[in-house]
């Protein structure tokens, strides 16, 4: 042990298990966490090739063996609960993502959220037990977060019961969906919802990419991986054409909205709902933020305290680089904000479980606070963490630019958190929208509630009489 | 402007409440230019896209309050006074620096004066020295295991450099100790100069 770091740890003033515990919610909860790392980290099966040394296909590959090998053995340990599985995955992963990712974080959970029963039976089987791996299909070449202007099209033929899908425009081929290129048979499409002449705007339809069995393309599909980018070396980030595929009516999801045999469409009680899977997602994110800004300031700390370098006063051994004022300034204020969105995080995740419970009692009146409080603190917390990597990596100087420091690989696998899942600028102007319609009801003297309730505050704070 | 809120600076909740004025102040002043807009005779849509820069900052506000709110709302519930010290340090810690970086809007808006930005600046001196006591061990707090964290750097036992040489020398360039192109390229090189 480094004789600096071990000084450090004697000078502590508090019990550092006792604050694990806080973070983790509980000292049962850091038992359970930990008893689940270490069935990764004793475990043979995932001892791997550093991925610095790979090609990209080495390690696609390698990230593909990982992700089933998860898979069998969260059967095998029967580990089903999802914060558990998070953690068994985080552990394996690393400070990288997994080539099925999507299938988990996206495909899953809009299977369950938008399926009707009869759906449900069918397909919840199939992509529990992976003979279907999916991915979620939203994003296309020419638009992204501005859902409305997505081309791509499904046409209902009640002559057949079929949905057409259609790229129309080669800015309407379907671009990014992580596990598209490669990996996923079938894929949750985006897609503007159009019968007996009328378009009814975006819907979600199960549309079969590749043959079960052979994994080959299926007819109409052009299907692949879109080459690489800044990080996400183990995701197949894919591109999908759809020439005139034909899909049965029961693939479009019908939880809320319809299509009748005869073309007639039942619209979905809350504009909003297709956003669920986008507001746990983007919840999600804001944990996201606060474990990625952890790790950060855990390495730029730790090697803070290692680091000597240069002289304070005169003759004296070189200090640690922690001692200097300028290094506490850089690190100390982003070490407070691990914590903020940690806490931030956590409330998120209770919200959105309480939310999602009202929801589904058919109560919809908090999804627009949730809606716009969750694309806020998505921006928000997404930008100033990827600020603050930064800060971190550099403040390591030379040997933060290492791959070794692993800074590198946090900030790239990190930073597409702030233009997926809704570009930040536009979800800040998605707070906006619901804090200047807060703002003028205020004015209007309508009493606010939950979070934005300040705006009345500050309304009555305007007309106190003021002393002269 | 409203007379500058009577602010403790080591008091979280009044940070709070300044941090809350501040984002009611730009939420206001956004809605206040779409509305200048309008009476410019511009459409609803023009008058919206010209006031998006006021509306990032007034999201962007408010979510800073939300922040720091759930922040200081957290401490209420930690009942270890060690613990709770030094995250009541951090979370100050974490509003005086956003003030400090924001100051022009709480300067703006009359909720601060410039005195007080100035001794906030000097609260944060002391903080940075107080919490670098604990450095370590808040990190150390997060439980982020090796394998996880994956970095040289960041190790739990500090040895920086002899993990780093090893990790170097295990890079595939290393395989050989000379590598095939000085003999397809430079040494052919050399007989032609």
């Amino acid at each position: 042990m480094n004789p600096d770091i071990v000084k450090e740890r004697n000078n502590a003033t508090f019990d550092v298990e006792k604050l694990t515990y806080i973070l983790d919610g509980g000292p049962e909860k850091t038992i359970r966490r930990r008893e689940i790392e270490s069935l990764v980290f004793n475990d043979p099966d995932f001892k791997e090739k550093d991925p610095n040394f790979l090609s990209r296909s080495e390690r696609y590959d390698q990230a593909v063996r990982k992700s089933a090998q998860m898979i069998l053995k969260l059967r095998e340990y029967g580990i089903a609960d999802p914060d558990e599985i998070q953690q068994y995955k985080t552990m394996a992963k690393g400070n990288l993502h997994e080539a099925m990712g999507l299938h988990f974080a996206m495909f899953l959970p809009t299977l369950y959220s938008q399926c009707d029963p009869q759906q449900s039976r069918k397909w919840l089987p199939l992509a529990e037990s992976f003979q279907v791996v999916g991915t979620y299909a939203q994003t296309e070449l020419g638009h992204g977060t501005h859902l409305r202007g997505l081309e791509t099209t499904a046409t209902f033929d009640p002559a057949t019961q079929e949905f057409v899908l259609n790229s129309p425009t080669i800015s309407s081929i379907k671009w990014w969906p992580g596990g598209l290129g490669k990996t996923s048979n079938h894929a949750i499409v985006l897609a503007q919802l159009y019968t007996l002449g009328k378009c009814h705007g975006l819907h979600a339809f199960i549309v079969p990419v590749r043959d079960m069995s052979t994994h080959e393309p299926l007819p109409g599909i052009v299907v692949g991986d879109i080459g690489p980018k800044f990080g996400f070396s183990e995701v197949d980030n894919g591109f999908l054409k759809l020439e005139n595929v034909r899909i049965p009516r029961e693939n479009m999801l019908m939880k809320y909205a319809k299509v009748d045999p005869d073309g007639t469409y039942m619209k979905p009680p809350s504009a909003k709902l297709t956003y669920g899977t986008m507001v746990f997602i983007r919840s999600m994110i804001v944990g996201e933020s606060a474990r990625a800004l952890a790790k950060s300031c855990t390495i730029a700390i730790r090697y803070s305290a290692v680091r000597h370098q240069s002289e304070i006063r005169q003759g004296e051994p070189e200090p640690q680089i922690i001692d200097y004022q300028t290094q506490q300034y850089k690190l100390l204020p982003l070490l407070a904000m691990a914590y903020a969105f940690t806490f931030v995080g956590q409330y998120m995740k209770q919200t959105y479980l309480r939310i999602t419970g009202d929801i589904n009692q058919g109560d919809f009146s908090e999804l627009p606070e949730l809606h716009a409080l969750s694309a806020g603190l998505k921006a928000f917390t997404t930008w100033e963490a990827n600020n603050a990597i930064e800060v971190c990596r550099m403040s390591c100087g030379g040997h933060g630019y290492s791959r070794s420091s692993a800074l590198p690989d946090i900030y790239v696998e990190f930073t597409p958190t702030c233009t997926y899942e809704g570009e930040n600028t536009v979800m800040m102007l998605q707070t906006a929208r619901y804090l200047v319609k807060s703002y003028r009801q205020a004015k209007a003297g309508q009493q606010l509630s939950g979070i934005v309730s300040y705006l009345n505050e500050t309304q009555d704070r305007r007309v106190q009489p003021q002393p002269v | 402007a409203a007379r500058p809120t009577v602010v403790d600076i080591n008091d979280l909740s009044s940070l709070v409440e300044v941090y809350k004025l501040r984002a009611a102040t730009l939420v206001e002043m956004a809605a206040k230019n779409i509305q200048q807009e309008l009476q410019r005779r511009k459409s609803q849509e023009d008058a919206w896209n010209n006031s998006c820069i006021d509306l990032v900052r007034a999201s962007d506000a408010h979510c800073h309050y939300v922040v720091v709110k759930l922040f200081t709302d957290k401490l209420g519930e930690i009942g270890d006074t060690a613990i709770h010290s030094v995250l009541s340090n951090l979370a100050l810690l974490y509003a005086l620096h956003g003030i400090t970086k924001n100051s022009g809007d709480f300067l703006m808006a009359g909720l601060l004066s410039v005195p007080q930005v100035l001794q906030m600046s000097l609260r944060i001196k002391e903080l940075l020295s107080q919490l670098r006591l604990n450095a370590v061990a808040l990190v150390d707090a997060f439980d982020i295991h090796d394998k996880k964290l994956n970095s040289v750097l960041g190790r739990y036992d500090g040895n920086v450099y002899e993990h780093m040489f090893e990790w170097a020398r295990s890079s595939p360039l290393n395989t050989e100790e000379v590598h095939e192109s000085f003999h397809k390229y430079l040494k052919p090189l050399r007989s032609k100069l």
